[in-house]
């Protein structure tokens, strides 16, 4: 465990919570991709079934726990407790698209072919791109809550860090996975766009709003 | 090893 594992953790965890009391909070899901949310649901599901199988430390488990019962909960809340709320008509990215290819590059490229381990490598991957459908939204409606911007930038914060921890675990230890980092990458180059537009507009006071 | 040493990550 080094400072940028903790912090990435941390700020994944910040994200997850920030959604779900906003969501709470103004009893709404507006401008929230639900599609993104049940992407992220399979990823964890899909990445953490080793729950079942290994024991790592007490850290470990505790947060794996959370992030699938967050994961639920959101999807929960968007589908059923505040489906009234829910922008279907601007959440119409094609998931299948992701998911398909997605699904077809965990069998060809893993470390190892079983099914632990492609379920795995499909998690990866699937992590990798599923905030498209939430990004597309907001390019469609042209605009973003604040509060969905911060979510976003912690989502987005949390893979730059795990990527410093790369970094250093690399230097440190002789550790590292290609097919995470090179997925960690496209994640994080993802949301290169929308760090500028943050640092640009909404820590200067302003709302995410897009040009026509 | 890599596999062991990445199953601590989230």
């Amino acid at each position: 465990m080094n400072i940028f594992r903790l912090t990435g953790d941390l700020s994944h965890l910040a994200a997850i919570i920030i959604l779900l009391l906003k969501i709470w909070k103004s009893r709404s899901c507006a401008g929230i991709s639900g599609k993104s949310q049940i992407l992220f649901a399979i990823v964890f599901t899909t990445r953490y079934l080793d729950l079942l199988s290994t024991f790592i430390s007490l850290y470990n488990s505790c947060m794996k726990v959370i992030y699938i019962g967050c994961a639920y909960a959101t999807v929960y809340m968007i589908y059923m407790k505040f489906r009234a709320t829910y922008d279907g008509n601007h959440d119409s990215f094609r998931v299948e698209f992701l998911v398909v290819p997605v699904g077809g590059l965990a069998v060809l490229i893993n470390h190892d072919f079983s099914f632990m381990e492609i379920l795995w490598t499909f998690s990866i991957y699937l992590e990798s791109v599923a905030i498209l459908p939430q990004l597309f939204m907001i390019s469609k409606t042209g605009e973003a809550e604040t509060i969905t911007t911060h979510y976003l930038f912690c989502l987005g914060l949390y893979r730059a860090l795990y990527i410093f921890n790369w970094v250093w675990r690399f230097y440190f230890e002789g550790f590292f996975d290609l097919i995470a980092i090179v997925a960690g990458v496209v994640q994080t180059i993802l949301y290169c766009d929308f760090f500028y537009l943050y640092v640009t507009k909404v820590l200067k006071g302003k709302k995410l709003s897009l040009p026509a | 090893p890599s596999r062991e040493c990445r199953k601590d990550e989230l």
